[in-house]
C-alpha cells in the first residue's frame, strides 16, 4: 500500500505557517 | 470571490495516530498510575499543537519521562506489541542535556511522525526519553528484536539523522535482555 511520509523540512515548515 | 485552496484548509494526516504518554516520578503511587496519557494526534497540525503546547524534556524534573507511541501500543515492556522487541539506545551525557536532548528529542519525533525509516518504519511502535541525574536517555522501540534488516535500517537512518559522530556507538537491546539484566549493563544485540 502507500505510506505517508513526510521529510523534517516539509515538517518544521508546516510548524511556522500559520 | 476568493477560494482558499484546500492545502491552506485541510490538515495534513499522519500514516499513523499517536499517542503522547507523560511519566512523573511519584514514588508514593504504582508505577502505571504514574503514567498519564497527554493526548493523541493524526495530523501534523495537531502533532505541533501539541508538541508547542508541552515541556522541554530539559525542564522536566529527574525520574520524567515522554512517551510516543502508535495508538493502540502502552509505553511498556509488557505490551503485546513491545514484548518481543527491543529499543535502540542513546545514552547522552551531562553536558548534552543542555546542546542535544532537547533537538534529538524533537528529532526523533520528525522521524516517527513522518515515518523516516521507509518499510522498517512499520516495526516501530515507538520512542522514549527519560530524564535521568546519571545521564538523560533517548530510545527507539521496534516490535521484533529478530527483524534485523528492519532494525538496523532504522538504526543507520536515525544515527545519519541526528548527525551523531561516527565513532559513537548506538546499541539495540532486547527488552528480555533489558528486564532481565543481572549486572548493570545490558548487552547488545546489535549496534551501529
Amino acid at each position: 500500500g502507500t505510506r505517508i511520509i513526510y521529510d523534517r523540512k516539509f515538517l518544521l515548515e508546516c510548524r511556522s505557517s500559520p | 470571490q476568493v477560494v482558499a485552496s484546500p492545502d491552506q484548509y485541510v490538515k495534513h494526516p499522519l500514516q499513523n495516530r499517536w499517542a503522547l504518554w507523560y511519566f512523573k516520578n511519584d514514588k508514593s503511587k504504582g508505577w502505571t498510575e504514574n503514567l498519564r496519557l497527554i493526548s493523541k494526534f493524526d495530523t501534523v497540525e495537531d502533532f505541533w499543537a501539541l508538541y508547542n503546547h508541552i515541556q522541554q524534556p530539559s525542564k522536566l524534573g529527574f525520574g520524567c519521562d515522554y512517551c510516543l507511541f502508535k495508538d493502540g501500543i502502552k509505553p511498556m515492556w509488557e505490551d503485546d506489541r513491545n514484548k518481543l522487541g527491543g529499543r535502540w539506545l542513546m545514552t547522552l551525557n551531562k553536558q548534552q542535556r543542555h546542546n542535544d536532548l532537547d533537538r534529538f528529542w524533537m528529532e526523533t519525533l520528525l522521524c516517527l511522525v513522518g515515518e523516516s525509516f521507509d518499510e522498517a518504519s512499520d516495526d516501530v511502535c515507538g520512542a522514549v526519553v527519560n530524564v535521568r541525574p546519571k545521564g538523560d536517555k533517548i530510545s527507539i522501540w521496534t516490535s521484533n528484536c529478530q527483524n534485523r534488516d528492519a532494525i538496523m535500517t532504522i538504526g543507520q537512518l536515525y544515527k545519519d539523522r541526528l548527525n551523531i559522530p561516527i565513532k559513537a556507538m548506538l546499541g539495540y537491546q532486547s527488552h528480555d535482555d533489558t528486564s532481565s539484566k543481572s549486572g548493570s549493563t545490558t548487552k547488545n544485540m546489535y549496534s551501529v
